[in-house]
């Protein structure tokens, strides 16, 4: 942003180009700069300074807290789901070892049966992050994957159960059908399961990423956020559209292929990576 | 819907008028709006209603159309021509092997259009042969080797322990050997900014000289496809753009934005996870989603 003491037309221009920029959209940065204009007259900002401390405490307001999970008997069921290629599989890999880390007993069950390779590709990270895993064979029904993983997780002590699933847009009745299946195995054979269902968004992902977040918990209730791919030069600025119009907690970030690229997504900090 | 918007705007305005510099100015940012809301990048867009501005400046409202509808002529024809114009196919008429590269971000689909367009070719009485280069990515040798065997095409043997450009190298020389008439090229996903991994692409140009490198996008990409296909262009002067997971609800401006900043023609689209869902992509229906 240009320093500037004088928030003139061009200021506000200026302002709205770089939020448009970092994929905020149309609707979200006028939402955005009308919430604004008046805070910097009452408050009385004067400089630019003044401003990105407004801006930051502004854009940090926007995302709830991640809400304590209460798990009544472990495990704790974990669902990932997402459209096609936003990096759901490896999240897993980065959530499972950090809950290693954490001294937890990890399993991550292959709940895609349906594209090539995804049982191998969980099956490597699984040896990978040290974790136990579960599958069946290619084309098995997901939610039977999920229920016999149950019934060995809890049988043999695990701590934390991570369910990858097969991308899927959105738009596809059948599905988010599916899913909704899955979801519902999944809490008859545990209480309270799944603890956690976590949409995983890609930073580069436009407008579109409101849509997957409105059809996906249409579906299924979504607890958590977590946005991938920001190790690009996406600014992922669409979860501000997101935040305005749901009330889901964002709480990692995905920063890279390995399983250490995982980080707490920072509300104050949403606003140099939008402007910056 | 667009037209609907523009024809609230214009309902004033009938029969003999003439769109002039102030009822156009109110149409035109219904038309950035919806622009921005399907994802065409802020310069590419800002540029766009430049030109449609300077084409309806003066006209004459037609008789037979609103006058919102002809800012949406306007509009949808400049689109077209901005996306290409028309379908352009694959590059298919050097002496075999030709070899076709796909290169792109992480996850946006190359492997899987590696598939389809071996399946394509095979339809169009090609003899194509499946390479995996990606030796980084957990099982993405095996990924394309079963998408192979599901469609009866050989593919070479790679494993993640060779190196990708000895993999493409050798992959070539097998293909010449073996007569097969195309050869396509598998990389991993990468970053536009990882300057290490876009030299590896670099150095498999070089070796395999390919006659196609195809540029694979999600349709979905925001603001940040310029970023992207600029660095991909600019290092590897792709040949063709590929638009995949057009079958949702995105409204895909990345690719005008894509088109717009590489100046290279889109030739496919993927419609769905099957391998038969490749389409030769047609400038005219895109114009239309985009618009919305
Ligand atoms: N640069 C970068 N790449 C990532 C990140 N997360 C995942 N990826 C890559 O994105 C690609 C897709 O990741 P997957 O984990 O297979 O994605 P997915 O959602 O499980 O894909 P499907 O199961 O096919 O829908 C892989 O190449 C990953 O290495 C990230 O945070 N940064
Ligand atoms: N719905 C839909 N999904 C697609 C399409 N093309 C690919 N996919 C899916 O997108 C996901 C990623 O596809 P891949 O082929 O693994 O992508 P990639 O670019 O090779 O990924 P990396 O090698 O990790 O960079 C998979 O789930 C595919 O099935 C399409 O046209 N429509
Ligand atoms: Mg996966
Ligand atoms: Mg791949």
């Amino acid at each position: 942003l240009s320093i500037t003491s004088k928030f003139d037309d061009e200021f506000w221009e200026e302002l709205e180009e770089i939020l448009i920029m970092a994929d905020v959209g149309f609707t979200a940065t006028q939402k955005l700069l009308d919430q604004l204009r008046p805070k910097v007259r009452k408050e009385k900002i004067e400089d630019a300074e003044g401003f990105k401390e407004l801006l930051k405490q502004e854009l940090a307001s926007l995302f709830p807290e991640p809400r304590k999970i209460r798990v009544s008997k472990p495990p704790e069921v974990v669902l990932m789901i997402g459209v096609n290629g936003v990096g759901k599989t490896t999240t897993i890999a980065k959530l499972a070892h950090r809950a290693q880390m954490q001294g937890k007993k990890v399993m991550m069950v292959a709940g895609d049966t349906f594209r090539a390779a995804a049982i191998e590709q969980l099956n490597i990270w699984a040896k990978r992050v040290g974790a136990g895993f579960y599958a069946k064979e290619d084309g098995a029904d997901p939610a039977a994957v999920a229920y016999e993983a149950l019934d060995k997780a809890i049988e043999e002590g695990y701590d934390t159960v991570f369910v990858d699933t097969a991308g899927r847009l959105h738009t596809k009745v059948n599905l988010m059908d599916e899913l909704k299946k899955i979801k519902r195995v999944v809490s008859k054979k545990h209480p309270g399961a799944p603890h956690r269902t976590i949409l995983v968004l890609d930073a580069t992902t436009g407008q579109n990423a409101l849509s997957q977040t409105q059809l996906f918990s249409e579906a299924v209730p979504i607890d958590e956020i977590v946005l991938t791919k920001l190790d690009g030069t996406a600014k992922g600025g669409v979860i501000v559209a997101i935040a305005l119009e749901h009330n889901i907690p964002i709480t990692f970030i995905g920063l890279g292929e390995k399983m250490e690229d995982l980080e707490i997504f920072i509300p104050e900090r949403v606003v140099n990576r939008l402007m910056g | 819907s667009l037209s609907d918007r523009l024809n609230s705007v214009f309902k004033k305005l009938k029969g003999h008028g003439r769109l002039d510099e102030k009822n156009i100015q109110e149409g035109l940012r219904e038309v950035r709006l919806a622009l921005l809301e399907a994802d065409v990048n802020y310069k590419v867009a800002r540029d766009f209603i430049q030109r449609v501005k300077e084409r309806a400046l003066g006209q004459d409202v037609l008789k037979s159309l609103t006058p919102g509808q002809q800012v949406v002529k306007i509009v949808h024809e400049e689109l077209i021509e901005l996306l290409g114009g028309q379908s352009q196919g694959l590059n298919l008429k050097a002496r075999p092997p030709i070899v076709i590269m796909l290169v792109g971000l992480q996850g946006s689909g190359k492997t899987t259009t590696a598939a389809k367009l071996a399946l394509f070719l095979r339809r169009m009485k090609h003899a194509p042969y499946l390479v995996p280069a990606d030796v980084y990515r957990p099982a993405a040798i095996e990924q394309l080797h079963k998408l192979a065997s599901e469609i009866n095409i050989p593919a070479y043997p790679s494993s993640s322990d060779m190196d990708p450009v000895d993999i493409c190298r050798n992959a070539v020389e097998e293909a010449r050997k073996s007569a097969y008439s195309v050869v396509l090229l598998d990389t991993a996903g990468r970053l536009h900014i990882d300057e290490k991994l876009m030299q590896e692409l670099v150095a498999i140009k070089s070796e395999c000289q390919p006659h196609e490198i195809l540029f694979v996008a999600d349709a979905m990409t925001g603001q940040d496809a310029v970023n992207v296909a600029a660095r991909f262009n600019e290092l590897l002067d792709v040949t063709g753009i590929v638009l995949t997971k057009m079958e949702g609800d995105a409204r895909g401006g990345a690719a005008l934005s894509i088109k717009s900043v590489t100046q290279k023609p889109i030739k496919f689209i993927g419609v769905g996870e099957k391998l038969s869902d490749l389409e030769v992509f047609h400038p005219d229906r895109v114009a239309s989603r985009i618009l919305g």
